[in-house]
């Protein structure tokens, strides 16, 4: 029974979608069969796996409104263990089109439970925001994993993203659990990173991976070639964070 | 008659907050009347002026609802020409709101226009998406400031950025221009920052701003300390860089 884990915080830029990508990459050569849902209209998570988006009737727009199935509009990647639902910009416009449907919090959820059968693990790529998409990601998901950039703005946030996930809870999924924080694009050198992975450790604990992402120029390389970090660099710092976090994530499902 | 700019791009993280923040800052700072409305339900702008958020009722929630006129809710700043209209995160709530009224993309744009005679520059700090508030700042806006990450996937998101401006034109705002380019985060040792920087002035020539913002980690303290780059460190390369941004700006103007 596949784990379907939300990669969500509504601060941009903190390394969502490079989480999403490379997890998904790293849990695939660890023959974990996985599936990469891009919520985001962005489409970065598409292009990170070097989807070249030919089919624009086949993405997660299609899907979500009923279009097609979710086994129709999922696609091949590069990797044999992982699939991706791609998205592209017609996921604007889907926001207000979920507002009239009946039950719009959990379209995801339903559309995704035919899938799970198929997949140890389903992550979602959410873009940087609070609204209905995100919410139907957190509604579908089991758990969320939090990246945090070691920045203050990034810190300011996570209070507003915690709070929206109590309420989650509280209305929509009572199941839904915190699979992690990450801590991403860490620059060992400022003391800012590192009071701000002090204050995280002390406050969240056993929450905060170990495996911590360092600030590697290679990883934001990898996606102008359409490829995980494990297949355009795999010597990298960047690449060994990945398979280290994916290391711990699995450990972690084991130890249940 | 204030000129209304929105600074603003769908990707996230990419530098439009710290701009919002530190061009106000500067424009003040040479006796310009400036006004920072923060319309991001994270709040960050509010934050990085240093407004501690003591007054929940006098936010750009209530202006734009019409609880409050604009003028009740602006709040003055450290610095005389530098007002800011706050905002917190009852804003989320706004979007799902504002699509029930009548005129719903210009709310923004008739709530501002009572104020634009008291400022010279009304500045907009946007969220990371094109949602009905973003529209919203699109729509009231003279022109609009895109910074730009020297990225990939933020190189990515500018075309989709630039559809919805032209839409914006066609459909709600013809008058809307582009300000500027903004170049951020410019790490100018790696080869993606250089070759993100030959292509962006190739191809939008003028509209690029010479003044570059390097990446500067004195950028990235000055909100835990609830000041503009010119009040906690006027000495960084970052500071120096929005300074001379500012003066591009203004120059910009005198020449029309
Ligand atoms: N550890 C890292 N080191 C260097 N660059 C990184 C790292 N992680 C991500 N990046 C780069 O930083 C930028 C932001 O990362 P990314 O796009 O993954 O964040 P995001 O949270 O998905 O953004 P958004 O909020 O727009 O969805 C990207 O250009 C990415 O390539
Ligand atoms: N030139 C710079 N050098 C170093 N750090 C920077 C620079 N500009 C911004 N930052 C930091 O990078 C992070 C992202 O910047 P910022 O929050 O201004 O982007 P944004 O586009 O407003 O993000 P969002 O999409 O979430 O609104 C912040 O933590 C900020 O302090
Ligand atoms: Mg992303
Ligand atoms: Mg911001």
């Amino acid at each position: 029974m596949g784990k379907i884990i939300s990669i969500a915080n509504q601060k941009g830029g903190v390394g969502k979608t490079t989480t999403a990508v490379n997890l998904a990459a790293s849990l695939a050569i660890a023959e974990r069969r996985t599936l990469l849902v891009d919520l985001d209209p962005q489409g970065n998570a598409t292009s990170g796996v070097g989807y070249a988006g030919d089919d624009a009737q086949r993405t997660i727009y299609q899907a979500l409104l009923g279009l097609a199935t979710p086994a129709e509009v999922l696609q091949q990647t590069e990797f044999s263990y992982l699939d991706i639902i791609p998205a592209d910009p017609d996921l604007i416009g889907a926001e207000m089109e979920l507002l009239h449907y009946e039950r719009r919090e959990f379209i995801l959820a339903d559309r995704l439970s035919s899938l799970r059968e198929r997949y140890d693990y389903i992550l979602i790529d959410c873009s940087p925001s609070l609204g209905l998409l995100t919410i139907n990601a957190l509604a579908a998901a089991d758990t969320i994993l939090i990246p945090l950039q070691s920045e203050y703005y990034a810190m300011e946030g996570l209070g507003q993203l915690l709070f929206t996930v109590r309420r989650v809870q509280e209305t929509l999924n009572p199941g839904l659990e915190i699979e992690g924080i990450l801590l991403t694009m860490m620059d060992q050198r400022t003391t800012l990173a590192r009071q701000v992975e002090k204050e995280v450790r002390e406050h969240f604990g056993p929450l905060v991976y170990q495996a911590v992402i360092p600030r590697n120029v290679r990883l934001s390389e990898s996606p102008s070639h359409g490829k995980p970090i494990a297949l355009y660099d795999v010597s990298s710092t960047g690449a060994q964070a990945y398979f280290q976090l994916a290391d711990e994530f699995m450990r972690r499902q084991a130890a249940g």
